[in-house]
This record gives structure tokens, C-alpha cells and sequence, in this order.
């Protein structure tokens, strides 16, 4: 028996949104720890993990570890029916092939029921191993959206450097180049309008820029985005959602050959 | 040239 009461439902719809385009299929596993998802896109080029610790739930029973296989799309094209102050409740019963989505508005006059078949999918669930990151950038999630967007329309990928004077976004193609710096800034009014690195020592990596754009789908989550970079590693981007868990992307970088 | 890795190649598959 599974029973997760989310009374700010709109946060999952945001959660699918943020993974839908990247991830088709994906297993949502539920233990005493949260409702997590581990899943890579088809090229196997990125992979996010999404953890929603049980506390965040007003209520959280998960009797057993379960694992249940959705497609994303199928997913958010119910919880687009809740609505955005509804409070979204997760059912699902031991041995049964699907799960129950219900939701209630918050004055309790509507109560709906969406039951979504489960499916069966083959996913390998990947060891991360703990790294020591080279440099960690903290900075507004919509700046990095921006810069993102900016850059895609003039290239196909990006390299981001870190060194003293700050995180350099670079970009070429047909058109020409671009550059963009983001220098640390402490001193602003609100501390989600910071950027602020932290270096051990200068790293510089290439990445599709197709795949970061999918990441900023999660920008609605949080007001800041984490950017941590050590070179021959994965760039994790990462997105806290509050009093809940993370989203985390991981890319591969471009490689010499 | 530079080549896109896989992200398998990075993280182990237990």
C-alpha cells in the first residue's frame, strides 16, 4: 500500500515538466526515504535523479519499496487536469498495474480520480560516485536559463570555464562566437540573486547545449541553480526544491577523441 | 573534434 499526500500539488507538475523532455519512461521508486527517480535519455548522454524526501509529504505511507514504471508524458497529462492549488494525493495498492492520482481542490468541493496503467520498464540504475568537484557555481536559475537559451542560438555547444575572474560561457558557430562572463556578485538585495563560485582550481568543459536547455525546464523549482564542474567528469546541474529533495542532471562532457 | 561521451562511461553499473 502506497499513499503520498502532496498538499502542493502544483510542485509535482513542475517536477514532470522538468523531465518529460528529456526522459520517456522512467521507474519511480518509493521507499521509507522519498519518492526518487533515476533515469537516462535514450543517448544515454544525461541522466537526472529526482529525490522527494518522505517529509516533505503532509501524509507518507509507503508500506514496501515499490517501483512503478510511468511513461512522463501519459503522467503529466493527468496532473495537468489537477489544479494548481490542488493537493495532489499518490495511491497505489500491493500487486495491482496501475496508480492512482487524486486530486483535491482546497476547499474540498472537488474530489477527482485519475487512475494511470504502470508499465514495465527495463532501467539500469547507475552508482554516482561522491567526487570532489573542481568548482561550484551558484547562480540565479533563471540567468543560467538565459544564458542557455542565448547561446543555443548561435551554437551547438558550450564550454564552460571557471578561473578566477569568473564563469565564462562560450559558444561558436556558422554566425559567429559568443562569450558570456558571470563574475561572483555577493552584493546584491536577495541572497537567490547571488552568484557565487566556489574554486579550487580552474576547469574548463564542453557540453551539448541542447541537453543544459532541457535542464532549465526545472527552472520553475528553484530560484537558484547549482553548477558543479571538475574536468573528465559529468557536470552535475542541480536544482533544490524546497523542503523536499533536488533534481539533479548529470551531462557528459564533449570529449577529445 | 570532440566527441560526446556517454554518461555510462562515468558511473558504474552495480
Amino acid at each position: 500500500m502506497l499513499e503520498l499526500r502532496l498538499v502542493q500539488g502544483s510542485l509535482l507538475k513542475k517536477v514532470l515538466d522538468a523531465m518529460r523532455e528529456l526522459v520517456n519512461d522512467a521507474n519511480f521508486d518509493c521507499s521509507a526515504t522519498g519518492f526518487s527517480l533515476q533515469a537516462m535519455d535514450s543517448s544515454h548522454v544525461a541522466l537526472v535523479a529526482l529525490l522527494l524526501r518522505s517529509e516533505g509529504f503532509e501524509h507518507y505511507r509507503c508500506d514496501r519499496n515499490l517501483s512503478m514504471g510511468m511513461n512522463l508524458n501519459n503522467m503529466s497529462k493527468m496532473l495537468r487536469c489537477a489544479g494548481n492549488d490542488d493537493i495532489i494525493t499518490i495511491k497505489a495498492d500491493d500487486g495491482t498495474d496501475s496508480v492512482t492520482f487524486m486530486f483535491e481542490s482546497p476547499n474540498q468541493d472537488k474530489i477527482a480520480d485519475f487512475e494511470m496503467k504502470l508499465m514495465d520498464i527495463d532501467s539500469e540504475h547507475l552508482g554516482i560516485p561522491d567526487a570532489e568537484y573542481q568548482a561550484i557555481v551558484r547562480m540565479p536559475s533563471s540567468e543560467f536559463a538565459r544564458i542557455c537559451k542565448d547561446l543555443s542560438s548561435i551554437g551547438d555547444t558550450v564550454v564552460i570555464s571557471v578561473t578566477k575572474e569568473g564563469v565564462k560561457f562560450s559558444t561558436a558557430g556558422d554566425i559567429g562566437t559568443a562569450n558570456i562572463v558571470c563574475r561572483q556578485n555577493k552584493t546584491v538585495d536577495k541572497p537567490e540573486e547571488a552568484t557565487i563560485i566556489e574554486m579550487q582550481e580552474p576547469v574548463s568543459l564542453t557540453f551539448a547545449l541542447r541537453y543544459l536547455n532541457s535542464f532549465t525546464k526545472a527552472t520553475p523549482l528553484s530560484d537558484t541553480v547549482t553548477i558543479s564542474l571538475s574536468s573528465e567528469l559529468p557536470v552535475v546541474v542541480e536544482y533544490k526544491i524546497a523542503e523536499m529533495g533536488y533534481i539533479r542532471y548529470y551531462l557528459a562532457p564533449k570529449i577529445e577523441e | 573534434v570532440r566527441k560526446q561521451s556517454q554518461i555510462t562511461a562515468f558511473f558504474s553499473n552495480p
